[in-house]
């Protein structure tokens, strides 16, 4: 999926960087420093509806265009993600121990239409 | 509200820049503590010396894999009571492992200062709960140790079970092994039990498969 550029109306990836000293964490958070907070956001218009993004293939692009010439959209479709990875976390618990943890799904790659 | 653009999303209007990286922040505040499981941010009442921490970091297994979900954990000692003899102590540890994980690799890492004399056998006792005799306490494990410097020693994670409380005890016991002629003086403090080379657990816990209580028992 392409990253959103500012006016893109279309569904994307809005990446937004998180620095754990912006949030006054960095007391109990020890690595990493920081994390991509990134959100889907955008219109699908039909002829999208179903398409995973980065990865369509010609089949899927003749198939948007079957839809598109559909007159009878099949219901909304949203931008949805589509890929996350997780984000491995070392940091202290209110006992002061040191806790490394990977949380899953925390970051998304990929956003495509549902 | 920026003038004049509209949400590609919603084609309601726009958050102002400022506006729209507060709210990004809270997001990721919730995002973070959810994903932890915590329902706020830890106070941390006394920080660890930084010395301490990093070298407990830097003796984690280099690159061990997590398992999804499962967590690896660092606890320092906080010494109770400390006997004069050469290295016999009561370590406290205070854990918060959540009830819906199993803990399944445990090392206490202790530091052996270079008064050691020859061979020492350790044995290490877990304290049971409070409200019974003080008394009672189980082995948990035995070792010999014949070098100074740090040692990994291997506990069996099922009697690390820690009380309702979150508090585990444990008691070191030491004796010179027999026939020792170089044994030290029993003043001689044999352990690093305080400041940057105090003694620390290592342990792993992953979540526990649902129902494994009930197939035990069965």
């Amino acid at each position: 999926t392409p990253s959103c550029e500012p006016e893109t109306p279309l569904c994307c990836r809005r990446d937004h960087y998180v620095d754990f000293q912006e949030l006054g964490w960095r007391d109990w958070i020890l690595q990493p420093e920081g994390y991509q907070l990134n959100y889907c956001s955008g219109q699908c218009p039909p002829h999208l509806a179903g398409s995973p993004g980065i990865a369509a293939s010609f089949h899927s692009a003749v198939f948007s265009l079957l839809k598109a010439n559909n007159p009878w959209p099949l219901g909304t479709s949203c931008c949805v993600p589509t890929a996350r990875r997780p984000l491995s976390l070392l940091y202290l618990d209110r006992d002061g121990n040191v806790v490394k943890t990977d949380v899953p799904d925390m970051v998304v790659e990929a956003c495509g239409c549902s | 509200q920026r003038a004049g653009s509209v949400c590609p999303s919603c084609g309601g209007p726009t958050l102002a820049p400022q506006a729209e990286r507060a709210l990004v922040l809270e997001l990721a505040k919730q995002q973070i503590l959810k994903g932890l499981h915590l329902t706020g941010r830890p106070i941390i009442t006394h920080p660890l010396p930084q010395a301490a921490l990093t070298r407990a970091l830097r003796r984690l297994q280099r690159g061990s894999v997590v398992p999804a979900n499962g967590e690896q954990v660092i606890s320092f000692a906080a010494i109770t009571d400390f006997s004069a003899s050469t290295c016999s102590s009561t370590l406290t540890f205070y854990l918060s492992t959540p009830r819906s994980h199993h803990l399944y690799h445990a090392r206490l890492w202790l530091h052996v200062l270079p008064t050691l004399p020859g061979t020492l056998s350790l044995r290490i006792f877990r304290w049971g709960p409070r409200r019974r005799r003080r008394g009672s306490h189980v082995l948990l494990a035995e070792h010999q140790l014949t070098a100074p410097g740090w040692h990994a020693l291997t506990l069996p994670s099922s009697g690390l079970r820690h009380e309702e409380s979150g508090v585990l005890r444990l008691q070191l016991d030491c004796r010179p092994l027999e026939g020792n002629s170089t044994a030290a003086p029993q003043t001689q403090q044999l352990l690093d039990t305080a400041g940057e080379q105090r003694p620390f657990l290592e342990l792993k816990t992953r979540p526990k498969e649902p129902g494994a209580g009930r197939a035990r028992r069965r």
